[in-house]
């Protein structure tokens, strides 16, 4: 097979020929599962217009509804270990990912690299990472209250008026501080992240979250400034990790996924101190 | 205490939505990065001195006699860290802060391949390295020699407790290979 797998007991990943994420199986189950990096251009509008504002450090506005590839095509290298599995993609100049799989996880950790976003075509980009499923989602999906409580959300939708979104991208985005996720009556696929970021599902079985923007103009609501770091030289680099949990639905009154994901979340979160002491004076009898 | 406030303090104002999300100017940001290395550094002396304390055990030397340096390493999230990519032995102190007790798979910036660890007993436990990833654009922002991940299972990290392992190079063990790519399929 021209397909890369890496897998421990828990979880498998499958890779097509493209070099992306295409198919995962846990839990008993296996599920279409597609994950890639994309870019929305924002908008540049006259911000003496309230309608016509610019996308910048408050606001998430992207020019239009469309969404921009990375690439077609990923560079991969693939490490297998005792410990862990890991697969290198390269997506292009600027964005770059290690997909890992640890010996006795039940997630799969995805490490991304993403930046400097290049502004040579005097386009401000918002680069986010989205994973596609097969799962029927139904236009429902669930994001966290400062790590607490699960919100659920409805696309295109509010729960206490008629909306009718103008701006159908930024309109259904919500802040996501550790989880989003979303299930059928079958299966569920949640997402942890590192930090706090945008997050939204804008298809059914699709969860997207934004990893690194850099913009051109300021948005005018305050800071004064565009969000477009050049301190040191050609603005910024973000690494950061989010990691995949694929199970059964909650709704198959299996509330096992539902505690490794809020283990995980806290273990995550909240991971050991690391203190480094250099031991050139001690053998290891004497550490000992 | 002064420096337990510094850092309660610096705490305090990174809880700005500003902050939080990232939409500050960027000075300002920088200003954030400051204030928490210092507040950090102020911190170390606090842990190391605690640390001392509780690695002292029956029958050792006081510590003030023979006190290690507890270093942290801020940079790890980018694999950095000048005691781990150094030649010489380091140890590695792990400190569980939540209240039950955690695995982990650590994962050490290195500047080789060839290492052993020790866990608190003594014993040799399985390790594994991988090469860091050297994306084009990011090759010339890095600042660290560090070529590999060194990654071992920190097993049974004791809720609210520590745990220490031992990390030196080691050039004769024959499971130390160089860590390579499996062959492209095509």
């Amino acid at each position: 097979s021209s397909y890369t797998v890496i897998e421990n007991e828990n979880i498998k990943l499958t890779f097509d020929t493209n070099g992306f994420l295409s198919e995962v199986t846990a839990d008993g189950m296996t599920r279409m599962i597609s994950q890639e990096f994309l870019y929305y251009e924002g908008a540049t509008g006259n911000n003496a217009e309230f309608l016509n504002r610019s996308s910048g450090a408050y606001i998430f506005r992207p020019k239009d509804n469309n969404i921009r590839f990375a690439t077609d095509h990923v560079t991969i290298e693939v490490y297998k270990g005792s410990l862990v599995e890991e697969v290198h993609q390269k997506f292009n100049d600027w964005i770059s990912q290690v997909v890992r799989v640890y010996k006795q996880s039940t997630y799969a950790e995805f490490e991304w690299l993403v930046g400097p976003i290049p502004i040579d075509d005097e386009i401000g980009k918002e680069v986010i990472t989205r994973f596609k499923s097969d799962i029927k989602s139904e236009g429902v999906f669930f994001t966290d209250s400062n790590g607490r409580e699960m919100i659920k959300r409805q696309r295109n939708h509010r729960d206490t008026w008629n909306v009718k979104l103008q701006e159908t991208v930024a309109g259904n985005y919500y802040p996501i501080t550790t989880k989003i996720a979303l299930e059928d009556t079958i299966a569920r696929m949640a997402i942890l992240t590192d930090r706090a970021q945008g997050g939204s599902s804008l298809e059914d079985g699709a969860l997207e979250l934004m990893v690194h923007r850099r913009l051109l103009k300021d948005d005018a609501f305050g800071v004064g400034e565009a969000l477009n770091e050049t301190e040191f030289g050609e603005g910024l680099i973000a690494r950061g990790k989010t990691h995949l949990f694929v199970g059964q639905s909650y709704l198959r009154a299996d509330v096992s996924l539902k505690a490794i994901e809020r283990l995980v979340q806290l273990e995550t979160l909240l991971p050991s101190w690391k203190f480094f002491s250099n031991m050139e004076l001690y053998t290891s009898d004497q550490w000992l | 205490d002064p420096h337990l406030t510094f850092l309660r303090e610096t705490m305090g104002i990174m809880q700005h939505h500003d902050a939080v999300t990232g939409t500050e100017k960027e000075k300002v940001a920088l200003d954030y990065a400051k204030r928490m290395s210092v507040a950090l550094r102020a911190c170390s002396t606090n842990i190391r001195n605690v640390l001392n304390q509780f690695s002292t055990g029956p029958g050792s030397e006081p510590t003030s006699q023979r006190p290690f340096e507890f270093k942290t390493c801020t940079l790890l999230n980018i694999s950095s860290c000048a005691t781990s990519e150094s030649s010489g032995p380091f140890a590695l102190t792990l400190y569980n802060p939540l209240a039950h007790t955690t695995k982990e798979y650590v994962r050490v910036p290195v500047a080789d391949y060839k290492y052993i660890v020790l866990d608190p007993t003594g014993k040799s436990l399985t390790t594994q390295v991988v090469p860091v990833p050297k994306p084009v654009a990011a090759i010339k922002h890095r600042n660290s020699i560090a070529e590999y991940e060194l990654v071992f299972l920190a097993s049974n990290l004791p809720a609210m407790g520590y745990k220490t392992y031992y990390i030196q190079r080691d050039d004769s063990s024959p499971v130390n290979i160089k860590p390579t790519a499996l062959p492209k399929r095509e």
